[in-house]
């Protein structure tokens, strides 16, 4: 559980950089 | 001074903090309203993986016997749920105006509370695991109370059978823990501790032998050969409580108290 928990969390944590990612860069343009 | 106070936290949350804070501050500086792009992709990537922590983190409190876990946890997993939620809403607010002042708003919100609420939720576990080291740590507590009483070679033998397992076990776990932190005091204080824990205890098994056969000869001497056991023991159990007290600090503790 602790593994999964942890690779889970890791996933959405980058889902969510690449979300910021594209906000950023429409913005920075 | 770090903010997450383990590695494992540390690692997958610090670069999302870090790109968040840039987000509020862009979006102070660009309040003259740039358009915003079609965020309809890397939104469903997010709910998608959200759906998948969350049913993750309802079967850990399935699982878990830990009442705390059982009670903090459901509050973390619905407070990343609703960041998902904001985040579709500003999407489909997006699609319709990509100017919208309410659809940033509702970005930012959102980014914050996935990034709180995984925080949340990977603290509520870390903790819970803590407390698992805790109880160990207990036991050995237990099992150095009960050093007093020992008055016989075969109780001596049976104590050693008894402590010696509980206290490689919470040898390798607080030495894991330690590797773990984040925050440097702690993880030297954790190391000190457990350096002394291993140092004493062949020690007191010692001390107690000799009050044993002190003991058996009458000799006067036993009351000293007591006072040396029992302040051996004494010692280790202030190490222990120590390593209790190290194990629930967070760098959030430590800012309390600057």
């Amino acid at each position: 559980n602790a593994a999964e928990m942890v690779r889970q969390a890791k996933i959405l944590a980058t889902a969510t950089s690449t979300l910021i990612q594209s906000i950023k860069f429409e913005a920075e343009s | 001074m770090p903010v997450f106070h383990t590695k494992t936290i540390e690692s997958i949350l610090e670069p999302v903090a870090q790109q968040v804070s840039r987000l509020v501050i862009l979006h102070e500086e660009a309040e003259d309203g740039n358009a915003m792009p079609d965020l309809e992709k890397p939104v469903l990537a997010v709910s998608r993986a959200v759906v998948n922590l969350v049913k993750v983190g309802r079967s850990t409190i399935d699982s878990s016997e830990d009442p705390i876990l059982k009670q903090d946890m459901p509050a973390a997993l619905n407070r990343v749920e609703a960041a998902a939620r904001l985040l579709e809403e500003a999407s489909a607010l997006l699609k319709n105006d990509p100017l919208s002042q309410p659809a940033r708003k509702k970005l930012i919100e959102g980014a914050r509370g996935i990034l709180q609420g995984t925080s949340a939720l990977l603290l509520c576990f870390d903790e819970s695991e803590v407390r698992k080291i805790i109880r160990e740590c207990k036991k050995v507590l237990d099992y150095l109370a009960v050093a007093e009483v020992i008055e016989t070679m075969e109780d001596l033998v049976q104590f050693v059978r008894d402590l010696s397992p509980c206290l490689t076990k919470v040898s390798r776990e607080v030495d894991h823990r330690s590797q773990e932190l984040t925050h440097q005091v702690h993880r030297e204080i954790l190391t000190r501790c457990l350096d002394s824990v291993k140092t004493l205890s062949p020690i007191l098994i010692c001390s107690m032998k000799i009050f044993i056969q002190i003991l058996h000869q009458h000799c006067k001497e036993s009351e000293e050969a007591a006072e040396n056991r029992n302040y051996l023991a004494g010692r280790m159990s202030d190490e222990i409580n120590e390593i209790i007290r190290v194990l629930q600090l967070t760098t959030y503790d430590e800012e309390e108290w600057d």
